[in-house]
């Protein structure tokens, strides 16, 4: 399964 | 007032070559102390985020932080037309709708003025945590390039494993399978840190679009840790830099 980016970096 | 001139433009060609795959649009962070980008492709596995330093440009003026929201493509139509000898300077005045650009010959015979279209784009910065990374492999961007091609015939993911002994790039698929192993060489072109092995898997697809990024630098480095995107990081000389972060797939 391809994980999102945004599991690992959260919006400023 | 944002004016910026760089003594050649076949820079900014070969940067803006290494975004427009991953980006077909993006916002141009400027400020005095240079220019930065950071967004994420459409489907928000990858990141990228660019930084050059305001002493890579000969001439460089930003009175306020600005914010340049640029479609690459018109970008990219914009400097074919310009030689990569040419010089260019960038200028948009504060709350413009357009970026200049001039191209100016390098006999200074011939000037060239375009001017593109800004658009309002609606850009969210992540932050990118500070990440002590368990394998940092240097090798020639080349060969990575040639690595990821290759592997992509193969299969849709590429398993990437760093140990001691070296970094090997992996794909199975339904015609086959392929390993590429380095190892770390005594003339230095690829060196191998570890402190613990890592062994993640990504789509290829993405990891061949970073290589646009290979006219830029001589040399790659990707960093990986267990769990955490990998980063392959091309230098822009030595004014700056490509970041590509890569979000890992996992077993279902």
């Amino acid at each position: 399964m391809q994980k999102s980016i945004t599991s690992f970096f959260k919006p400023k | 007032m944002f004016e910026a001139r760089l003594s050649s433009t076949a820079l900014l060609k070969k940067i803006v070559d290494a975004l427009k795959e991953i980006l077909h649009q993006s916002t141009l962070d400027c400020s005095d102390s240079g220019i930065q980008l950071q967004a994420m492709d459409n489907s928000h596995v990858s990141l990228v985020s660019m930084s050059l330093r305001s002493d890579c440009f000969e001439k460089y003026r930003c009175d306020r932080n600005l914010s340049l929201g640029l479609d690459l493509r018109s970008l990219t139509k914009v400097l074919k037309c310009a030689s990569g000898d040419d010089a260019v300077t960038i200028k948009s005045a504060d709350k413009a709708d357009k970026l200049q650009l001039s191209f100016e010959s390098a006999s200074m015979d011939r000037t060239a003025d375009y001017e593109l279209r800004l658009l309002n784009l609606d850009q969210e910065h992540l932050a990118i945590p500070e990440t002590d990374y368990a394998c940092v492999v240097h090798m020639p961007a080349t060969e990575f390039a040639r690595i990821c091609r290759d592997l992509s015939t193969f299969s849709e993911s590429v398993v990437i494993a760093c140990t001691k002994d070296g970094i090997k790039f992996s794909a199975n698929g339904e015609m086959g399978s392929v390993n590429i192993k380095l190892s770390e060489t005594s003339k230095g072109d690829v060196s191998v840190q570890v402190e613990e092995p890592v062994t993640l898997s990504f789509a290829g697809r993405y990891l061949n679009t970073f290589t646009r990024a290979t006219p830029l630098s001589e040399k790659v480095k990707i960093s990986m840790a267990p769990e955490v995107p990998l980063l392959v990081e091309y230098p822009i000389e030595d004014y700056g830099y490509i970041r590509y972060y890569l979000a890992p797939k996992v077993d279902e």
